[in-house]
């Protein structure tokens, strides 16, 4: 599962 | 960052950065949709909320900022100053007719059932189609201006090499987001049919007319 702080694209 | 999600953010800003500039300059929204810009506006909302949550690098921040700004500002001049050469008989696609299949999917499909997590998950499907009213539009008129077809151009390759970027780093770094790569497929694909047009014709000096 992606983690909210791995979200680091725009 | 890699060298594709270098390119791909920089064609994202150019992409906008033109949009702008094309509108203020020639005084004129004329073949923009105006509901292709408020999708696009709806679009940077629901995804960078985390900007008020999640601290992620001064980079990542200013260009989030930059693209909530602009978008809002694209709406402001088409749908206030420059009102009068808003060209609304031509852009009629129905925009809730993506809205809500969208919606449903993103509460359906999502990593996580949290508000932030499926407010992501929406703008992210939404950015897929949020280019049909324009493609629309540019289809009924049968033309589009030069610089909007560069503005189309720009856009359209900006998710397109971020595909490159997660085919990297999923070798790179075995970081993959499913949701974002089906999304990102769906959306670059929808530019086919215009990237053959501009590369055949805009690139060759032609303006972009479609066959009648």
């Amino acid at each position: 599962k992606i983690k909210k702080t791995e979200k680091d694209e725009l | 960052m890699n060298v594709f999600r270098l390119a791909g953010d920089i064609s994202h800003l150019l992409a906008i950065i033109v949009l702008v500039i094309k509108i203020w300059k020639t005084r004129s929204c004329a073949g923009i949709s105006g509901r292709s810009q408020i999708l696009f506006a709806l679009v940077y909302t629901t995804r960078y909320l985390d900007l008020f949550t999640n601290f992620i690098s001064a980079y990542n921040s200013a260009m989030k900022i930059f693209f909530i700004v602009a978008s809002y500002a694209t709406i402001f001049l088409m749908y206030s100053k420059f009102r009068a050469t808003y060209d609304h008989n031509h852009d009629t696609f129905r925009i809730e007719f993506l809205i809500v299949p969208v919606s449903g999917l993103a509460l359906l499909v999502n990593h996580d059932f949290t508000p932030l997590e499926i407010l992501w998950t929406f703008s992210i499907y939404l950015e897929s189609v949020a280019i049909l009213p324009q493609l629309f539009m540019v289809s009924k008129t049968g033309e589009a201006e030069t610089i909007t077809s560069h503005y189309l151009f720009a856009l359209g390759s900006y998710r397109t090499l971020y595909l490159f970027n997660w085919i990297y780093r999923y070798y790179a770094e075995g970081f993959y987001d499913l949701i974002a790569i089906i999304a990102g497929l769906v959306q670059s694909v929808l530019y086919c049919d215009f990237f053959y047009l501009y590369i055949t014709k805009v690139l060759k000096g032609k303006r972009l007319s479609l066959p009648a």
